[in-house]
């Protein structure tokens, strides 16, 4: 699945 | 957070505090291609933008700020402090084909078409390439210091432990990005050659010298 608005890595 | 991301992030932080000390010491940016810091102060800016309007946790601000401040001060002193130390004849890869093939690719292939969402995806198919003005900066004067070397070799390893992250990720919380995935195993691969030249030459106290 994409995760769109939710990249909490560096 | 798992182990695998953490030490990724020590490793990546590594790779720029070790490049910082190395022109900051010896007064110098000898051997260091301005075009790769270039294009990571790029990849930077481009996907921190979201400093502004995500917030994740103190750790993940923290460390954009400092990732972003970082890329900045390395620009400053490659191309304004000791720009005469720059060898500027050396650094001669065509980097503006890899920033017109990532915007085209980001463009193509995304998560979403907005603007933040494509400068995100950008970012991450730039990271990707972005070492390779440095490591054909290598090839042509066929040689590297060690302390450049071991900056290569954390900056390169960061993106290889982000695999084992995102394979944990994977099976752990069912989280897949397919465009970082997929990037990051590209990225990592760009270091295999040399990968393969600081474990066999540099890790037993020798210079880091291509073979003829």
């Amino acid at each position: 699945r994409g995760n769109k608005n939710s990249h909490d890595e560096l | 957070m798992n182990v695998f991301r953490l030490i990724g992030d020590m490793s990546h932080l590594a790779a720029i505090i070790i490049l910082l000390i190395k022109i900051w010491r010896s007064r110098s940016c000898s051997g260091i291609s301005g075009k790769s810091q270039l294009l990571f102060t790029a990849v930077f800016t481009c996907r921190y933008l979201d400093l502004f309007t995500n917030f994740v946790s103190i750790y993940n601000t923290t460390m954009k700020i400092f990732f972003l401040a970082s890329s900045y001060a390395t620009i400053y002193l490659i191309f304004m402090k000791f720009k005469a130390t720059y060898n500027r004849n050396h650094d001669t890869f065509r980097f503006e084909l890899l920033i017109v093939v990532s915007v085209i690719l980001a463009l193509l292939i995304n998560h979403e078409f907005s603007a933040t969402e494509i400068l995100w995806t950008f970012s991450i198919y730039l990271e990707a390439v972005a070492i390779l003005p440095q490591l054909f900066m290598i090839t042509k004067t066929g040689e590297a210091e060690s302390i450049t070397s071991h900056y290569l070799f954390a900056l390169g390893s960061y993106r290889g432990l982000y695999i084992l992250n995102w394979i944990y990720r994977y099976y752990v919380e069912g989280h897949l990005d397919w465009i970082a995935v997929l990037s990051g195993i590209v990225q990592t691969g760009l270091y295999c050659d040399f990968f393969y030249l600081y474990i066999t030459r540099v890790m037993k106290g020798k210079n880091l010298t291509l073979p003829a």
